[in-house]
């Protein structure tokens, strides 16, 4: 039981981490005009959220049907991906996410060491503009969960929100031909790993 | 990327920059 209980609050603290990850990443790559954007403290660092009602309840709506897949080990990654205007994706931001085995999760397990690790990916993201080039007017974004198992089973599991519908992503429509892979940090705790690196297309034209 | 694995995204989108602008110029 303590093992499922401490899942959920992994879930909760990761889907949090997620939402503070995406707002800056749209700040840092200016998907979004910066004058949406305050600066506020998370981790005891700063970063920059958006005050836009319509964008933060979008993201908020999309980690909120994230949640219990992460909740339940069958989160594979999780990709915010910037999109040109026409659609085709020129940076993936990927946040690949393991569990260790249930059995290994005692109450021993320190929870505040994971905010720790969570406050240097932060850190990588907010600096990450100088290792990727500049993106082209008029990007737009979207997020991707790559399930574990089958996704017509998670399908039903993601459908959390009424009004908040999830479709199976086409594999050609968000995936890039020879990327540029920029690894940022990689963080190991006892109850989760992350790796975060951001795939970047070479030529954003 | 492991056998079995999925795609999911929203259907929706999010807000564009063009709303995003129009909603802070009349603000």
């Amino acid at each position: 039981d303590i093992a499922l209980l401490f899942l959920s609050v992994v879930a909760d603290i990761l889907c949090e981490f997620l939402e503070v990850a995406i707002h800056l990443i749209l700040y840092v790559r200016e998907v979004y005009p910066s004058g949406i954007f305050q600066k506020r403290k998370k981790y005891n660092v700063p970063v920059q959220m958006s005050c836009h009602p319509e964008l933060n309840q979008y993201i908020q709506d999309t980690l909120q049907c994230v949640k219990p897949l992460i909740e339940k080990n069958e989160a594979e990654k999780v990709v915010v991906v910037i999109m040109d205007k026409e659609h085709h994706p020129v940076e993936r931001f990927v946040f690949e996410i393991s569990q260790p085995p249930l059995l290994s999760i005692s109450s021993e397990t320190l929870l505040s060491h994971v905010e720790q690790l969570l406050r240097a990916v932060i850190l990588k993201i907010s600096v990450c503009d100088a290792v990727l080039d500049n993106n082209p007017p008029g990007c737009t974004f979207t997020v991707l969960v790559y399930t574990r198992e089958s996704a017509t089973r998670n399908m039903e599991k993601v459908q959390v929100i009424k009004d908040f519908p999830w479709i199976v992503a086409d594999e050609q429509e968000v995936l890039m031909q020879e990327p540029r892979l920029i690894p940022l940090k990689t963080m190991t705790s006892d109850i989760v790993k992350m790796q975060l690196y951001v795939e970047e297309r070479a030529h954003k034209g | 990327k492991s056998a079995g694995a999925h795609i999911l995204k929203p259907l929706m989108s999010p807000p564009n920059r063009e709303e995003i602008l129009t909603t802070l110029l009349e603000l």
